[in-house]
């Protein structure tokens, strides 16, 4: 790995987060 | 062949050398996932955070996630007792964990605890200077940086604003939390080394 952040999966992680109150905003 | 983890954010410092690397790094995963959710509903919260792009939201929770976890964590840290908590419950010793390899971090993760303990924020203080901690973060892959950089201004004004209405004759404060923001950029090059150096072998 050579960037930590992708070492944890955090970006994977951060995306699910943030995309499943995008789901519920209304438009 | 004892192999460690130190991080609070795993149960225990202690890793079972019959399981597999994947599996250790799974079960880590399983630990600390729940504290980044945690900050992603935090800056969901964070005024103007949902206006910038997705992009931008997630680079700055890529790059600040860490330095939130060390603000919001720090409670983890008993700097009378020397000591720290892991998810478990259990408190290890610095000692102790000095016997299992933590280096340089540890003793800077209390330094920068006791410092921020000193000036005795409330939970509204706190909460605030956590918001400027992740949209002060590293800019480096920012679509739009002026945005980003607008926020981070209106944030820091109302910090200095709260501040100044708390603790009207210790205007000192605000500048003292300034200046933790390079002592966290600092503690998170720290731990990026650190997980770059960790390896699990299969």
């Amino acid at each position: 790995f050579s960037d930590p952040a992708s070492n944890l999966g955090l970006e994977d992680i951060i995306r699910k987060a943030l995309m499943g109150n995008m789901e519920e905003r209304p438009e | 062949n004892r192999m460690h983890l130190v991080c609070p954010m795993n149960t225990s410092p202690q890793v079972d050398p019959q399981k597999s690397g994947h599996s250790i790094w799974e079960e880590f995963s399983m630990s600390f996932t729940p504290a980044v959710r945690e900050v992603v509903e935090f800056a969901k919260r964070i005024p103007g955070f949902r206006d910038l792009s997705e992009h931008d939201q997630v680079s700055l929770l890529k790059a600040g996630t860490f330095e939130v976890l060390v603000v919001r964590f720090t409670s983890l840290f008993d700097v009378k007792e020397r000591a720290v908590t892991f998810l478990s419950g259990r408190k290890y010793s610095v000692e102790a964990l000095r016997s299992m390899g933590a280096g340089d971090l540890l003793n800077s993760m209390f330094d920068f605890t006791e410092k921020l303990q000193a000036l005795n924020l409330g939970e509204e203080e706190m909460s605030l200077f956590t918001a400027v901690v992740l949209v002060s973060a590293d800019r480096s892959g920012l679509e739009n940086v002026n945005s980003v950089e607008a926020l981070q201004e209106s944030l820091i004004r109302a910090l200095r604003s709260l501040i100044t209405k708390n603790h009207p004759n210790e205007i000192a404060i605000f500048t003292k939390l300034l200046l933790k923001l390079p002592d966290l950029r600092s503690l998170n090059n720290m731990h990026s080394e650190q997980l770059l150096a960790f390896k699990v072998h299969p």
